[in-house]
């Protein structure tokens, strides 16, 4: 979690500059929104509800940065990721493979979904790009290595406490392949290029 | 799944 605020605050600085997709963000807010409906319905501990309302404010206030308060630095032009291919495909699996056919339930369940795909607007963007800024890489870096210290963690409560989400578990996993040619990308151009202070060039 | 923190992702 502490990664994910690092990945967050880092995304704030960003917004300073364009190379963001605004569409990304959009979908982490509503991520977080229909994960963290068990706000209103039972109190975990405080470190849980105090995590769950930063992550929210977080994306709340980046998609109004980005487009509202310097929306003039926002590159609509290659924002152009069609949300409904995402949508679509994510709110019918949330019905058919659930844990338990409650509003509950299924929210949850298509927040976890969405969030395996929600970094594709953004990967997207910097490949037609052709380019990620310095900072934008560092913003998907600590993104990435939040989701691989998951996978870590998953193997570490399956041999402690033998239990694993197999929803969560596999849609980590299939999130974390999306950062994987990213992170090739990052760790093989990222040295050079960072010189010229230009960002990494991402072949389309 | 929902709101169960000991098996939860955040």
């Amino acid at each position: 979690n502490a990664l994910h605020v690092i990945a967050l605050l880092l995304l704030l600085l960003l917004l300073l500059s364009c190379g963001i997709s605004g569409k990304s963000q959009v979908l982490f807010a509503l991520v977080f929104t229909t994960r963290y409906l068990d706000l209103f319905t039972n109190f975990i501990s405080l470190y849980n509800t105090v995590m769950k309302v930063i992550f929210l404010l977080c994306s709340y206030v980046t998609v109004y940065m980005i487009y509202w308060r310097f929306w003039k630095s926002f590159d609509s032009e290659n924002d152009t990721f069609r949300l409904e291919f995402l949508l679509v495909p994510v709110t019918g699996l949330s019905f058919l493979e659930n844990y338990s056919f409650t509003p509950l339930e299924i929210l949850w369940t298509f927040s976890i979904y969405l969030e395996s795909v929600a970094i594709l607007p953004q990967l997207f963007m910097i490949s037609r790009t052709g380019e990620a800024e310095t900072i934008t890489t560092h913003y998907l870096f600590f993104l990435g290595l939040y989701r691989a210290l998951y996978l870590a963690n998953w193997i570490w409560r399956y041999h402690t406490e033998n239990f694993y989400d197999q929803i969560a578990v596999v849609s980590g996993v299939v999130q974390t392949i999306f950062y994987c040619d990213f992170f090739y990308l990052y760790v093989t151009k990222g040295r050079c290029q960072e010189g010229d202070g230009h960002g990494i060039p991402i072949p389309a | 799944s929902a709101g169960d923190p000991d098996h939860d992702e955040l």
